[in-house]
C-alpha cells in the first residue's frame, strides 16, 4: 500500500484526537 | 516433520501443509449432555498457587479444570444454569479466579462473573449486566466493556474489578449512532478501545475520558467485519479483520483474515493483505482468534486453520478429528497453545 494514500501522518494521532473530540 | 518446524517457503498447496506444526499434547473430555460452545484458559489461584487452567463451557455447564502432571486435566469445579444458556466464555485478563461468561439465546441477555468462595469449597456466580448486549469483551487492567441497547438508547459501560475480583467500578463511553458488534483493544495503548459497527465502521475510544475519538469508515466489500487485533506503529492503524459474511470466491479463495491500515487522522484506509485458504481448500470463515501473529479459524469446511500473519499465509489445517468438524478455536492466553473444540464436549490441546 502507498502511505501517501491515506494522507497526513500523526505519531501523536490518539492525543490530538482527544484534544480535538467532544467531552 | 517436526513439530517444532513453522517456516515454510512459500504458499503451499494444501497437501503439501504439515500438520506437524500443530503437535496434540492432551484432550480433555467434557462429559456433560449438553452442546459445548465454549474453551479457554485462565490463571486460577489453587491451594495458594496460580494455575493456568482451562475453562470449558457447555450450554448449561461451566466447569475448571486444572492442569495434573502429563499433560492430564482435573474437573475442579462446575457452574450451572439453568434458565438461559451459556454464549461464551469472557477471560478478564489480569483478574484471577475469575472468569466472566456471556448468556443467551440468539442474543446476549446476561452477563455473569463466576468465581468460588473464599475457603474455595463452593463455586458462586453473581450477576454483572443483564438487557439486550450486543458486544462484550475483558480488556487488560481488569476492565470488561460491554454495550446494550439499540440504536437510540445504546449504552457503553467498562466496569472495573478489584484486584481479588471484588467490589467493582462503572464508567460509561460515548456511544456511536450505530451498533456495535465487537470491541478490540489496541496493543501497547491500554486507553485505546476500538468497536466495529454494523455500518462496516471502526470507532475508536479513549477509555480514560470516554470520548468517542473518530468514526473510520473501512472497506465496502465486506460486511460487517470483525476485528480480532489491533495496534499502533508510526502514526497509523493496523487491524487484523474476519469477514464472517463474506462470499466464496472459487477462485482465489475465501479471505478469511484481512490486515488493513488505517490512518486514524483523516480515517482513510488500505487493505495490506488478504490471508486466504490454500489452493484446493473450501470453506468460509465461521469463528476464529488472534494472538499475537498467529491467527486460527473454524471455518464452514469443519477444518481449522492457522495462519503466521508475517510470513503471510496459511501454515497448519487441522481437519475434522474422528470424523467430527470443529466448533470453536481459541489460543490459549496462558501458554502457546492452540484449544480446538467439537460440539460433543472433546476439547483437543495442541502445541504450535
Amino acid at each position: 500500500c502507498n502511505k501517501a494514500d491515506l494522507g497526513p501522518i500523526s505519531l501523536n494521532w490518539f492525543e490530538e484526537l482527544s484534544s480535538e473530540a467532544p467531552s | 516433520h517436526s513439530a517444532e518446524q513453522t517456516e515454510i517457503a512459500e504458499v503451499p498447496a494444501w497437501d503439501s501443509l504439515n500438520p506437524g506444526t500443530l503437535q496434540l499434547v492432551s484432550k480433555l473430555k467434557n462429559p456433560s449432555g449438553s452442546c459445548s460452545v465454549d474453551v479457554s484458559a485462565t490463571w486460577w489461584e489453587i491451594a495458594g498457587f496460580k494455575e493456568p487452567c482451562v475453562i470449558t463451557a457447555c450450554e448449561y455447564v461451566v466447569s475448571l479444570w486444572k492442569p495434573l502432571d502429563a499433560w492430564q486435566w482435573e474437573k475442579i469445579y462446575s457452574w450451572h444454569f439453568t434458565e438461559v444458556p451459556v454464549l461464551q466464555i469472557v477471560v478478564v485478563p489480569d483478574v484471577c479466579s475469575l472468569v466472566c461468561v456471556a448468556l443467551g439465546n440468539l442474543e446476549i441477555r446476561e452477563i455473569r462473573a463466576l468465581f468460588c468462595s473464599p475457603d474455595g469449597k463452593s463455586e458462586k456466580q453473581v450477576l454483572l449486566s443483564s438487557g439486550n448486549i450486543k458486544a462484550v469483551l475483558g480488556l487488560a487492567k481488569r476492565r470488561l466493556v460491554s454495550s446494550s441497547g439499540t440504536l437510540c438508547d445504546q449504552q457503553v459501560e467498562i466496569m472495573t474489578f478489584a484486584e481479588d475480583g471484588g467490589s467493582k467500578e462503572k464508567q460509561l463511553l460515548m456511544p456511536p449512532e450505530e451498533t456495535i458488534l465487537t470491541f478490540a483493544e489496541v496493543q501497547g495503548m491500554q486507553e485505546a478501545l476500538l468497536g466495529t459497527t454494523i455500518m462496516n465502521n471502526i470507532v475508536i475510544w479513549n477509555l480514560k475520558t470516554g470520548q468517542l475519538l473518530k468514526k473510520m469508515h473501512i472497506d465496502d466489500s465486506y460486511q460487517a467485519s470483525v476485528c480480532h487485533k489491533a495496534y499502533s506503529e508510526m502514526g497509523l492503524l493496523f487491524v487484523v479483520l474476519s469477514h464472517p459474511r463474506a462470499k466464496e470466491n472459487e477462485l482465489l479463495g475465501s479471505p478469511v483474515f484481512q490486515l488493513t491500515v488505517i490512518n486514524p487522522k483523516t480515517a482513510l484506509s488500505t487493505g495490506v493483505m488478504l490471508y486466504r485458504l490454500p489452493h484446493g481448500q473450501a470453506g468460509r470463515f465461521l469463528e476464529g482468534d488472534v494472538k499475537d501473529h498467529f491467527a486460527a479459524a473454524v471455518l464452514t469446511s469443519g477444518t481449522i486453520a492457522v495462519w503466521d500473519l508475517l510470513l503471510g499465509h496459511c501454515t497448519a489445517l487441522l481437519p475434522p478429528v474422528s470424523g467430527q468438524s470443529w466448533s470453536f478455536v481459541k489460543w490459549s492466553g496462558t501458554d502457546s497453545h492452540l484449544l480446538a473444540g467439537q460440539k460433543d464436549g472433546n476439547i483437543f490441546v495442541y502445541r504450535y
